[in-house]
């Protein structure tokens, strides 16, 4: 579960950095 | 690669969420919002799946092989795999179960 939490994290990092 | 430039507010993408959420059958026939985002309409099907799976697992990959019969498993995998890179999806419980960020 932790590493469900963490991947969406990156993610939506991911996301947030193309969105810009 | 590109460091973004922080303070420029969030102009992002609109997401267009179909109005045919309980349309869970049917095959896409292209149409417009195949287009969107930039993504092929490969990759925004296997997205559209993958969004419309509500479960905490998200969807499988042999779920997604079994909805998206006819397009190769490479293919698919390639969706994936730039889905994920894009941060549109990301994995879940194993590399085999991916879920959407803009799900919840």
């Amino acid at each position: 579960l932790e590493r469900i939490q963490r991947n969406k994290a990156a993610a939506l990092q991911k996301l947030a950095a193309r969105h810009v | 690669n590109a460091q973004s430039t922080p303070g420029g507010g969030g102009t992002s993408v609109a997401l267009s969420t179909p109005a045919r959420a309980g349309n869970t059958g049917g095959s896409f026939t292209g149409g417009v919002d195949a287009q969107t985002n930039g993504l092929t309409p490969h990759q925004n099907q296997v997205l559209f799946l993958i969004k419309s799976c509500k479960g905490s697992e998200g969807m499988g990959f042999e779920e997604l092989k079994a909805r998206l019969q006819g397009m190769n498993v490479n293919t698919i995998k390639q969706a994936l795999d730039f889905l994920s890179n894009e941060g549109h999806i990301y994995s879940t419980v194993d590399d085999d179960h991916y879920k959407s960020t803009d799900g919840d």
